[in-house]
């Protein structure tokens, strides 16, 4: 796909990170605008869980790597569960 | 690997699976052929056996479908989602939906049907997600797999036997008799005993036979007794061959027309393997029993009345072969069960009986029994 405009693409991310922490990481779902929580200890910790289950380098962070994961197609079926 | 909380699983080995409606990318027979190869792919490990039914509740219930389609799982249209999965129990639970707003294709160029499925069937069986990158049960769809050599992971392999077991003695197995239903434990001093294969293992002996063997060490007097699958779970019972590589620390186990390669307990990625692939003619179909010579670096594998010699360092059969086992082993055969090397002799194994041969000598040196190591 062409690039699209930068903010855009931020905002996608943000939809997509919030998404997939809540529905194959079992993040709460919360009322905030996740791009104001996504530095929060709950939202680090489950980026970390995620990173640290698909064998990914543990950061905490919304580096390359993961958010280029993120983007790949995947089972539906959630990776960790209540 | 890993199952779902609280272990569902079926209580079943035949199920039913039925293909409820199908996708418009790819002509019907392909769907089904897809299907029924990743059905295929969990049966060939596990006891389990699938039919297809056409009509009334399957046990695994197979739609395409999109966006929202009456399960709190919306798909969420082209890529991410691809597909979910129910795990093992009665109603939804073990069905499988595909999310149709995917291109499915027979090759990699879209998303692979049979990939998917053979994914989600291992959630209908009750595995969950695997952390193992390599697993066909990791959650991330790897568009570069090789389909022509796909296999499963030793991972999913033994995930998926943590919950039924190992599949049963293949059919193509001469029936062997036994007095009871259930196999039965070989007794160590039967005077009777014969063996399916011995090798050697990083210093100790292995005798092989049926579902279990015995694990000698030269120091203690008396062998420990094991299950194979408690070391090996994707190894066959009633192997008919093996041998140690000791200087690649590699034991290569031989069933009918394949052979796996170990290295202490982990199969090696990549088998099991055709014995052809060694060089046998199409008409050898088992292995009686194998050594590897390591002053030579020749493994020499007897079937039947003869014997072919194979160049470990070429890795290729030897020219002139197969030679009649008697003729180089005088004393020897004409069928061999079993053969070990130790102390510089090889230890022929037949029936009852155990042949100490000097491959120097090129005689036989003591007529022993078969389970004289065993201290009976």
């Amino acid at each position: 796909h062409p690039l699209n405009g930068a903010a855009r693409d931020e905002e996608d991310s943000m939809d997509l990170v919030q998404h997939y922490l809540e529905d194959y990481y079992n993040l709460a779902k919360d009322a905030k605008q996740f791009a104001k929580r996504k530095d929060s200890s709950p939202v680090v910790k489950k980026i970390q869980e995620m990173q640290k289950f698909l064998g990914l380098k543990v950061t905490g962070k919304l580096d390359s790597d993961t958010l280029q994961v993120m983007h790949k197609p995947r089972c539906g079926v959630p990776d960790i569960r209540e | 690997f890993r199952t779902f909380p609280g272990m569902p699983k079926w209580r079943k080995t035949h199920l039913t699976y039925r293909i409820v409606n199908y996708t418009l990318d790819l002509p019907r027979d392909a769907v089904d052929s897809a299907i029924e190869k990743a059905l295929k792919v969990w049966e060939e490990v596990t006891p389990l056996t699938f039919s297809r039914i056409y009509e009334r509740e399957a046990d695994i219930m197979i739609t395409f479908a999109v966006r929202n389609h009456g399960d709190f799982f919306d798909f969420d249209g082209p890529g991410k989602v691809l597909a979910h999965a129910y795990p093992p129990g009665p109603g939804i639970n073990g069905d499988a939906h595909f999310d149709d707003d995917e291109q499915w294709t027979k090759d990699t160029s879209g998303t692979n049907l049979f990939l998917v499925a053979a994914h989600e069937f291992g959630h209908s069986l009750g595995l969950e997600h695997s952390k193992n990158p390599e697993a066909l049960m990791y959650p991330v769809y790897n568009s570069s797999t090789d389909l022509a050599s796909f296999r499963l992971s030793q991972d999913d392999v033994t995930g998926i036997q943590s919950l039924y077991g190992p599949p049963p003695a293949s059919p193509d197995d001469p029936v062997k008799p036994t007095e009871s239903a259930r196999p039965q434990t070989p007794a160590m001093c039967d005077p009777t005993l014969s063996l399916d294969a011995v090798t050697t293992l990083r210093g100790e002996i292995l005798f092989f036979k049926d579902r279990h063997f015995w694990r000698k060490s030269l120091r203690t007097l008396k062998p420990g007794f094991y299950l194979i699958s408690s070391f090996w779970p994707s190894l066959p019972s009633g192997m008919d061959a093996a041998y140690e590589v000791t200087s690649r620390d590699i034991v290569f186990i031989f069933k009918g027309k394949q052979f796996w390669a170990v290295r202490g307990s982990e199969v090696q990625a990549g088998y099991p393997r055709g014995i052809h692939t060694l060089g046998f003619p199409p008409s050898v179909k088992k292995i009686d029993a194998a050594i590897f010579d390591k002053p030579k670096k020749k493994t020499y594998f007897f079937v039947e009345d003869k014997y072919w010699r194979f160049d470990e360092k070429k890795q290729s059969m030897d020219p002139g072969f197969p030679r009649q086992i008697v003729e180089d082993f005088p004393g020897v055969g004409p069928k061999v069960d079993a053969v070990f090397e130790a102390f510089g002799f090889f230890y022929f194994f037949s029936g009852s009986s155990q042949l100490e041969f000097d491959p120097n000598a090129k005689k036989v040196t003591r007529i022993l029994k078969s389970n004289s190591w065993f201290h009976c």
